[in-house]
């Protein structure tokens, strides 16, 4: 009744919590060109788990903003500009908070739940592994 | 030192799910 399948279709959320279903997920981002919106998703994740007391946070955030929204790659084009304001603001102020990058990591994933999700649940990798 | 690729790797790496 809980197959692993039927939670994949209950929500992302579901499908991210799951290994096999994030690994599917990911190669099938592959095949679309946009595997960087995922990774930047679990980036968001691991940057809001990390301390914000270690040095280690603000190299990390910087990391982030430079590889998914400083330029002008699949994830930068999803977001509202006020958005990759605010995020370039808090870096450039050193304003580094465990929420900062929330509000980007919201748009990412309702574009993916609206989009991606909805295509990975008709797409030919999702079948034939069901 | 870590490179700067090498913590955004391990910062996704930490948020998948059922590490083993």
């Amino acid at each position: 009744p809980d197959s692993p399948l039927a939670r994949w279709n209950k929500s992302l959320h579901s499908l991210l919590g799951d290994q096999d279903g994030a690994h599917l997920f990911r190669t099938f981002l592959e095949r679309e060109k946009c595997v960087d919106t995922l990774d930047f998703w679990f980036a968001c994740n691991g940057f809001r788990q990390m301390d914000i007391k270690d040095p280690k946070a603000l190299r990390v955030a910087k990391a982030i903003h430079k590889r998914y929204i400083e330029n002008c790659g699949v994830v930068s084009k999803q977001l509202k500009p006020p958005t990759k304001v605010f995020v370039r603001d808090s870096i450039k102020k050193q304003l580094i908070d465990s929420t900062m990058f929330d509000p980007a990591q919201a748009e990412i994933q309702l574009m993916m739940e609206d989009n991606a999700y909805q295509m990975f649940l008709t797409s030919d990798i999702y079948l034939e592994y069901v | 030192i870590d490179s700067e690729d090498d913590l955004l790797q391990e910062c996704i790496t930490s948020a998948m799910p059922n590490k083993k």
